[in-house]
């Protein structure tokens, strides 16, 4: 009854939170900063992804690849990149 | 570049340091938010004065986490350093730090005045680059706090909503005439050789022109030196690969497309004395390491070797460039000749022989 470790499952895991979370902080539009909350924006993980990867000149593919994680990771300024 | 409409709809803005980080002495965070203001006035109309209670225009704030009433949290060390709210009321124009980074004045951890001055950009309005090279790039990049942060992008950026020198008018301003080079009226404000090339300005613009192939090149002088202001009256190159540009009693050194730090100097450094209030001209004869400054017709004359002001001067212009009558607009040295621009005119001059050659159209650089 040894634990099965899945690290690849968990890597997995905290790489699709990590978009996730960068996606819903950068590239969902904002209302009014006075008005608070957040609206996040229709468009699937995939196209806000496109968008980011355009936004920093990386190859567009809709796909979390290491050098879009890379840029993920980097410490930045907390406004969104669209919608402002 | 991107921005928010409407910026701000003044120009004298209030801000005030709410609170401090224990990571860098108050002196420091003081100097650094300065610094980040200075930014941004230097190249548009906006002044920002710093209140110690009360209201301001744009709070400044370090905190963690969820903080007050902030609709944006911060998330612990690293990721998210900063965040800004555009022009408004309540939040806008805010600035919050966030307090589990670690701020300092140089490369370490995170430079406080250059993430400020990045988030001075969001407050006035601007919104993020995909420039690289913009200060308003979202990433953190650190650059040598010497070395003027913003990109050209960055200048077009806030121009666009402020304008750019401080005597603009208030409302945004309408996009700048651009002199006809070969219409029949060009005349310039100041002229100067910058190795292999002769610089042309006037007003907020530059023509690089390489007379060796003819080829003419258009810039606004803020994309080279951005803290340079628009109508310079006076400029040349010296004997030490260094070009000097001269605006009413100040003059600035640049070296290598670099503006050296302390400048701009009042003129009155150079041996000028005080009733000297502008230069019109100003050529450095590189056969004799001696430059001649032009003031209404009178000239002086500086020994660049002994960087002092020769005894005996100002003189005549004419006594010593017979025919050079009228007032010197702007003059420079190409292949040991000078060239004395006024209006639309321009007198090729031996020096040696102290004789005009030719009298050309002051755009005959340009190949029109």
């Amino acid at each position: 009854n040894t634990l099965v470790i899945h690290p690849e499952k968990d890597n997995n895991e905290e790489e699709a939170k990590l978009v996730q979370d960068y996606l819903n902080k950068y590239y969902a539009v904002e209302p009014d900063p006075n008005q608070l909350g957040w609206k996040i924006n229709a468009e699937s993980t995939a196209e806000k992804l496109k968008k980011m990867q355009q936004f920093f000149g990386l190859k567009v593919t809709g796909k979390p690849d290491t050098e879009t994680l890379e840029i993920m990771k980097k410490p930045r300024c907390g406004v969104p990149d669209v919608g402002l | 570049y991107g921005f928010t409409l409407p910026g701000w709809k003044k120009t004298k803005l209030t801000y005030r340091i709410v609170n401090h980080t224990p990571d860098m002495s108050k002196e420091d965070v003081d100097k650094a938010i300065q610094k980040a203001f200075k930014v941004w006035s230097t190249v548009t109309p906006l002044i920002f004065i710093r209140i110690h209670e009360g209201i301001a225009d744009i709070m400044i704030a370090f905190g963690t986490k969820a903080h007050g009433h902030c609709p944006r949290y911060f998330d612990g060390p690293l990721g998210v350093l900063a965040h800004a709210f555009p022009p408004g009321n309540g939040f806008g124009g805010d600035v919050h730090f966030d307090e589990d980074e670690d701020w300092t004045t140089g490369s370490a951890g995170f430079n406080l005045f250059l993430v400020a001055a990045h988030e001075f950009g969001h407050a006035l309005g601007l919104s993020h680059s995909n420039d690289q090279r913009a200060l308003m790039f979202p990433n953190y990049a650190y650059i040598s706090p010497s070395e003027f942060p913003l990109s050209s992008d960055d200048i077009s950026g806030i121009q666009s909503i402020y304008g750019s020198s401080p005597n603009a008018p208030d409302k945004r301003p309408t996009t700048p005439t651009l002199p006809k080079t070969c219409g029949p009226q060009m005349s310039f404000d100041a002229i100067t050789t910058l190795r292999r090339e002769v610089i042309f300005l006037k007003g907020r613009h530059l023509w690089r022109v390489y007379p060796d192939n003819s080829a003419v090149e258009r810039e606004l002088i803020s994309t080279f030196w951005p803290t340079l202001p628009p109508g310079i009256e006076a400029a040349y190159e010296n004997t030490k690969d260094q070009i000097l540009f001269f605006k009413g009693n100040k003059f600035w050194v640049i070296s290598g497309y670099q503006v050296l730090l302390g400048y701009p100097k009042n003129i009155n450094t150079l041996g000028f004395p005080k009733g000297v209030k502008k230069i019109d001209a100003a050529v450095c004869n590189k056969n004799t390491g001696k430059t001649d400054f032009f003031t209404g017709n009178k000239y002086w004359r500086f020994d660049e070797n002994s960087q002092s002001m020769e005894e005996g001067y100002p003189r005549q212009t004419v006594d010593e460039f017979p025919g050079i009558i009228q007032k010197v607009d702007a003059v420079f040295q190409q292949k040991g000749l000078f060239y004395f621009f006024h209006g639309p005119k321009q007198w090729e001059f031996d020096p040696t022989a102290k004789k005009i050659i030719r009298k050309i159209k002051s755009n005959s650089w340009f190949n029109c």
